[in-house]
């Protein structure tokens, strides 16, 4: 079957859309057809890719209340859908998808939207990636139980670990009721100084709960990075040579690996 | 009247916790009676102020509940208003917020909760200050409603810029229905370095857009900020000296003139 990966961390600012977009460019280079799904009302993995989505009868929002209504999907899939410059296929985010959880009260099983969204398109692809919101709410729910793996950014900061606690239950919740093959693939941490006192008590603390789920890759704090969006594509694509852009591809092998 | 201040950027990791602790624990030095109120499920400002609730019976969702039942609030206020190390009063968060929403389907006027506790309560005090949790949801729009200046950190990257046009957006709605007095106190940038071409590129341009309101004090990214939340005290408290401390010192002359 093919990987669907969440990349999900309520925690805002720690690299989710900086991965999800480098993870999805990476693979695009090696050949895989890959699509991203912008579940963030943001929009910044569709911004950081150069998709700046113009249709709107045709966006995630409105594939998400077509599968409500138990409506065919396949022509909002297919209109939604936009090829990147990175080759990477992206359902961009709308400021409207901020609005979901308003119109859902009523409906039966609203955290399976997005599984049913993604089970309609799941073959044409080899693998499907979502960046998420900063927020454990029904945008994220549907990120979980939609996907059989997650990859958890954390910056190596305080508050970082702060959160992990709380997006655990998470977890467990969706794994126990909607979920059951739902697991952590890794664990990176992000902006990560090695050199810094309090960011090795951090990686020191993950690495003894976490285990085999830790990347062995860690992503530096790197320019190239936060300057790769403004142009519309990846680093992996635009600085390949970054030590950004290296991390990344090194935690792509390990992932295919 | 009192100041009362929300600290909001609904893009995630730009520094709101820290600039709304760092504020109040200034304010507090100088011998301003301060209230910090966590209006962010994550619960960072509670924690990095070394304030952890425990009482479960007397939380913020507790008084927002109340409010909307129309009981009195006196008691649960005096019940969850605890006072930290540095001086600062802290209303904490706990997770349980996150589902304020859920609660509030079909209650009339859920925006204006937070001010309805705020009003019974702010005699008391000489500057109140919210955090916000990285959204627009209820609880932003709550603070939004309650208060009556803005303090905006932000980024100096690229994807800064993406979400103010959403925030201005949200706060004009806020101003035309039901806050007409709201404004925008400064925009700060955060973690800035005046040397990086982007940084520069961000900084002028909102220069270029709100002119006054942009503060001059800008924040630069210090190690010391994001060591102190860990031993519960604001940087201003415990590292006085740092180039971090002393710009939030920069920005709380400025407010204050
Ligand atoms: N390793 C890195 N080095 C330098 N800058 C980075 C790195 N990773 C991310 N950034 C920058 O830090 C900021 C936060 O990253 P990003 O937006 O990817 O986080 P996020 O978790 O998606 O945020 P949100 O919670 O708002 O969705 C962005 O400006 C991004 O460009
Ligand atoms: N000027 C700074 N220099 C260095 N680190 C900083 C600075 N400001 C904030 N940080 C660190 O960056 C991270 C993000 O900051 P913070 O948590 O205050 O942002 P936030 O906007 O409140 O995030 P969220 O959107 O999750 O609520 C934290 O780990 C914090 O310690
Ligand atoms: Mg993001
Ligand atoms: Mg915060």
């Amino acid at each position: 079957t093919v990987p669907i990966v969440g990349v999900v961390n309520q925690k805002g600012g720690v690299g989710k859309t900086t991965t999800a977009i480098n993870l999805a460019a990476g693979f695009a280079r090696r050949g895989l057809k890959v699509l991203l799904i912008d579940c963030d009302p943001q929009g910044n993995a569709s911004t950081g890719l150069g998709v700046t989505k113009h249709n709107p009868n045709a966006t995630l929002l409105k594939l998400l209340l077509d599968a409500a209504d138990e409506k065919p999907l396949d022509q909002t899939l297919k209109d939604c859908m936009l090829e990147s410059a990175d080759g990477v296929f992206v359902i961009p985010a709308s400021s409207d998808l901020a609005g979901l959880d308003g119109y859902l009260s009523q409906s039966v099983g609203k955290e399976f939207l997005l599984k049913e969204a993604v089970a309609a398109i799941e073959q044409e692809f080899e693998w499907i990636i979502f960046d998420s919101p900063p927020s454990l709410g029904i945008l994220t729910i549907n990120i979980l139980t939609a996907c059989e793996g997650l990859i958890v950014p954390v910056q190596s900061e305080f508050y970082a670990m702060e959160g992990l606690s709380q997006l655990l239950k998470t977890v467990q919740s969706v794994q126990k009721r909607m979920n059951p093959r739902l697991k952590i693939v890794k664990i990176v941490l992000t902006m990560h100084d090695p050199r810094s006192r309090s960011s090795q008590q951090v990686s020191k603390e993950l690495q003894d709960y976490f285990g085999d789920s830790m990347a062995n890759a860690f992503i530096p704090r790197n320019i190239r990075l936060s300057e790769a969006p403004s142009f519309g594509h990846s680093a992996v694509t635009l600085f390949p040579q970054s030590k950004g852009a290296e991390a990344y591809e090194r935690l792509i092998e390990e992932l295919l690996a």
